[in-house]
């Protein structure tokens, strides 16, 4: 463990309770994308199957529950709770996500770095994860400003994945044979895609103004 | 338990 993962993981972990705590209290999902979320469900089921099979530390073990409990409650309360479901903007929120997850089950298939179940699946899930922000950040583009609630739910997002960059940065650096092409093409292209979301946030923040995402 | 290190991150 090195500071970067430590703190890449703080903020996912951030970002998920930013986001439950809101709908909790709120009881509102206003701005929030159910696809992104639906698409993080599948993500964490996908990748922690291994949850069963090998233990790493109490840590691994209790992150993976919580992620996978937040994000099956976050897509509970928005799918099921009686007041929460009311706020879901579904006409805005229609991005086809299952555009999404074939290609990414198809490209798992075609590279991986070992042909099993559990490997196929496992990097299917960091492929579904590098794209299941695009269904909020569409969201967000229609429904132009962001509460900030949202917007922090993003950003923490992006930055959990900026900061496991710096860890396998780190990890090349002094771990020998610490190589693995997939994750850190699939953890780049996915931090990429809030670059630009990134920026309006920084100038909104800058400007002290609305975050304001151009149509 | 196969402690392959490309599992231990979340």
């Amino acid at each position: 463990m090195n500071i970067f993962r430590l703190a890449g993981d703080m903020t996912h972990l951030a970002s998920v309770l930013v986001l439950l705590l809101k709908i909790h209290t709120i009881k509102s999902c206003a701005g929030v994308s159910l696809k992104t979320q639906e698409l993080y469900a599948i993500v964490f089921a996908t990748r922690y199957l291994d949850i069963f099979t090998s233990f790493y530390s109490i840590y691994n073990t209790l992150m993976k529950l919580i992620f996978l409990g937040s994000s099956f409650s976050i897509v509970w309360y928005m799918r099921y709770h009686k007041t929460v479901r009311r706020t879901y903007d579904r006409e805005q929120d229609t991005f086809r996500h299952w555009f999404l997850v074939l290609p990414c089950l198809l490209l798992a298939l075609l590279i991986h770095e070992k042909f099993t179940f559990l490997e196929v699946l496992w990097t299917f899930s960091l492929y579904l994860e590098a794209v299941a922000i695009l269904p909020q950040l569409v969201l967000l583009q229609r429904t132009r400003n962001i509460d900030n609630l949202t917007g922090q739910y993003v950003f923490l997002l992006g930055g959990y994945r900026g900061f496991y960059i710096l860890n396998w940065i780190y990890r090349y650096l002094t771990e020998p044979h610490f190589v693995h092409w997939i994750t850190w093409i699939a953890g780049l292209v996915q931090t990429l895609l809030y670059a630009d979301f990134f920026y309006y946030y920084f100038q909104s923040w800058k400007n002290n103004k609305k975050l304001q995402l151009p149509a | 338990n196969n402690n392959d290190l490309t599992k231990d991150e979340l």
